[in-house]
């Protein structure tokens, strides 16, 4: 056989080094391009929405410029005379909205911790945002869970679906924190 | 130079913050046209715009003031991240606003020969800029500034202005022409901002999709090629440090949107792309050569007896938009090379070929890689001609015994291991969608291995086919197809070489593969 | 081994490593709702 780098043993080799020094894989044996954040399947093209060479997840809509007149830019003449953004001065839907469309943001975590004074609890497992259904009894309660008719919010049809549910609590998030030292919001701002 | 003038330089700084505050004030973001008139009409007073030189050296005052204020931020620790860009931002926006301004309304509308000369100059001082930075402060050389102009520039330039519109191909190579002077082998310390521009959704957008004929195409292939040429020493080294780890990965992320998106690209640019991308980077090879057209329906590679020789997509020729016949150097090389695939002789030919392709006794450089490449694919290329003009098709009956294969027998069995596995790569390199490459390089791979005086031919040819197919999807359909033949047709004896069981993990590897193929 | 022009190159490229670009970068200054990028919860929506 030959007994150089260029004959099966030489690539052996390499596959067997490639087993303990990760630095290897990524050439020996390439990486899983599925898991670099872009929907290889999607119909539509890829790059009006490519965040760019290093990011996880394509564009949010926000995050796409497009070119109005400039007879549109307003902020700069009201910014001052807008009131500071407070959610709990907003309704649910617009908290909801805040959460779904700003992933891995602080917006979408002081939407969440907003949702939760408003006794509204994020599901871990299921995903979804659920509520007590008003006038509806917990049917059955413990320590650990309860089971009764509840609300939860669908984002895909945005609105609010009664279901009965068996909530373990252990499932539920509990309060959601804002690590201490990110940046709190805008004093002020618009929407 | 510039900054031995104290007096021109405050000046310079004066008239920059209030441009900045003008800009950004309510009446400057509603009517920046109109403040910009009363700013140029203030520059114009003070000379600034008198002559070239002087416009020049506004310029290079400007970029290098702008450039001093966000070093300077970004290094302060008092203030949050966030607060520091944003007063980066504010700064350079406002200059780019300037600049751009600047070009749309200088010259007038019928000659824009003015406004694009003024581009190029603009652009040539922020790169002079930027050069002399990097040389002069390695560690703390800080990208951002040079990053942000460029590409709120091209933003601003590509706004849908019917006066832009007319100069936007003008303005698309004037960006080229300075990111290739800024290419990540002459200015590493601005490599991710180099790639952060290059992949931006505009930029793409422009030179790929909008401009019209594919005009964008050659000016992008040639950003590519740069950006392979600079990480090809440090991917041979196999062993990545995180940083090339990084951009890599960056630049794999970019392939696989043109993979998606511009597949037509690759297929047409795959030649000059595999010129210069590593032998060892087989992952990113294969997502080059996995491009297919889009409007081109691939046969399922596993299907039971495909007839690859039945498929009227082999029938036809690929683009490759790479001069590869020019390759062939020297012309004395070439010409003797031709005159044998005419005449068959002299055999001496045959002989001298090695020759012709070793440059060096350095290990890892002993070959021309180049030269390897286009004298497969010119030979090849010229026996599928050859082949037609007998009004035959390419076959494993027609491909034989002719001056093209006694090259390509000749390589195999002359050259050394190194040489042998650069020249088996050159072939596996044409291994793409079906069309008349890819069937006449499939047929010869598979010939060179039933043909084979050594086993050591053979073990090398499944060397460079295994070491493609076991790294992760994606996998050229000429590259799956070819191998399924060596394994299923009992022609070959396969399984019957040493080679094949040598370990128990190649045993393993061949069956698993098998196993996905049958 | 990488020639000194490369070693050069890659001392360069090290040194750029610690100055990332962001994604503001190349974004257009927003004036409000400027991204704050928060680690979220795995169990969040990530897109």
């Amino acid at each position: 056989m030959v007994k150089d780098q260029f004959g099966m043993v030489g690539l052996l080799t390499f596959i067997r080094a490639a087993e303990t020094d990760p630095n290897l894989v990524s050439l020996a044996l390439g990486q899983d391009l599925t898991a670099l954040g872009l929907n290889l399947n999607s119909p539509d093209n890829l790059y009006p929405t490519f965040g760019g060479p290093w990011a996880d997840t394509p564009c949010r809509p926000q995050d796409i410029d497009f070119h109005v007149p400039p007879e549109y830019l307003v902020n700069a003449s009201i910014r001052e005379k807008l009131p500071p953004i407070r959610l709990n001065r907003y309704k649910d839907d617009l908290l909801f909205y805040l959460f779904y469309t700003n992933p891995g943001d602080v917006l979408q975590i002081a939407a969440a911790t907003e949702l939760y004074n408003r006794e509204w609890r994020y599901h871990m497992e299921e995903k979804v945002w659920i509520t007590q259904a008003p006038g509806m009894q917990v049917q059955e309660k413990t320590s650990t869970y309860e089971r009764g008719t509840y609300y939860y919010f669908d984002p895909q049809n945005w609105r609010r679906v009664a279901k009965e549910f068996h909530l373990d609590y252990s499932k539920l998030e509990g309060r959601p924190h804002l690590p201490p030292s990110l940046v709190p919001m805008p004093p002020t701002g618009s929407i | 130079r510039d900054f031995d003038d104290l007096g021109y330089v405050e000046k310079t700084d004066y008239l920059l913050r209030e441009w900045v505050s003008l800009i950004h004030s309510p009446n400057g973001i509603r009517e920046p046209t109109k403040a910009f008139g009363t700013f140029v009409q203030h520059l114009n007073v003070q000379g600034f715009l008198k002559t070239d030189d002087v416009i020049t050296r506004f310029f290079r005052i400007s970029t290098r003031l702008c450039v001093d204020m966000c070093c300077q931020a970004l290094t302060e620790q008092s203030n949050s991240p966030t607060v520091v860009r944003t007063k980066c931002y504010t700064t350079l926006d406002a200059y780019v606003k300037l600049i751009a301004l600047l070009v749309k309304h200088s010259g007038d509308t019928a000659n824009s020969g003015t406004k694009i000369n003024l581009l190029n100059k603009v652009l040539g001082i922020v790169a002079g800029v930027l050069l002399h930075d990097q040389d002069a402060h390695t560690i703390e050389f800080q990208q951002l500034p040079y990053q942000r102009m460029f590409i709120m520039l091209f933003l601003e330039l590509n706004a849908p202005e019917p006066i832009l519109e007319t100069i936007n191909f003008q303005v698309l190579t004037a960006f080229c022409h300075t990111l290739h002077i800024l290419s990540p082998s002459k200015a590493p310390g601005f490599s991710y901002a180099w790639l952060e521009i290059v992949s931006h959704r505009v930029f793409l957008g422009r030179m790929l999709a909008l401009t019209p004929q594919q005009k964008g195409w050659g000016m992008y292939s040639q950003l590519l090629m740069d950006l392979f040429k600079f990480l090809a020493p440090f991917l041979r080294n196999a062993e990545l440090a995180k940083p090339v780890t990084l951009l890599y990965k960056g630049t794999l992320r970019l392939l696989l949107v043109l993979l998606h998106d511009f597949p037509e690209f690759l297929c047409d640019y795959h030649y000059g792309f595999c010129d210069v991308i590593p032998p060892n980077c087989i992952q990113m090879r294969n997502l080059i050569l996995s491009a297919f057209p889009r409007n081109m329906r691939l046969p399922d590679p596993f299907t039971p007896n495909l007839k690859v020789d039945m498929l009227p997509e082999i029938a036809h020729a690929p683009r490759v938009l790479t001069n590869f016949s020019s390759m062939i150097q020297p012309p004395a090389f070439k010409k003797d090379l031709d005159s044998y695939l005419k005449a068959r002789a002299p055999v001496t030919f045959l002989s001298e070929l090695r020759g012709n392709l070793q440059i060096s006794q350095e290990p890892g450089m002993a070959y021309n890689i180049p030269l390897m490449n286009a004298l497969v694919l010119y030979v090849g290329t010229q026996a599928i001609n050859y082949i037609r003009s007998k009004s035959h098709t390419p076959n494993m009956t027609t491909i034989a015994h002719s001056a093209h294969m006694d090259i390509f027998q000749n390589l195999a069995v002359d050259l050394d291991t190194e040489g042998r596995y650069l020249f088996l790569n050159a072939i596996a390199n044409q291994l793409r969608y079906p069309n008349s490459h890819t069937h006449y390089f499939s047929c010869t791979l598979l010939y060179l291995f039933a043909e084979a005086n050594s086993e050591a031919i053979q073990e090398q040819i499944t060397r460079v086919l295994l070491e493609r197919l076991i790294v992760n999807r994606p996998h050229p359909w000429g590259l799956l197809i070819t191998f399924i033949e060596l394994i299923k047709n009992p022609t070959y004896k396969f399984w019957l070489h040493e080679f094949v069981h040598c370990a128990p993990e190649i045993e393993k590897l061949f069956e698993s593969v098998a196993r996905s193929c049958m | 081994p990488l020639q000194k022009e490369h070693q050069r190159q890659f001392q360069k490229l090290e040194a750029a490593y610690y100055h990332m670009p962001l994604p503001s970068d190349s974004e257009k200054l927003r004036s409000y709702l400027a991204r704050n990028p928060c680690p979220a919860p795995p169990y969040y929506p990530q897109v």
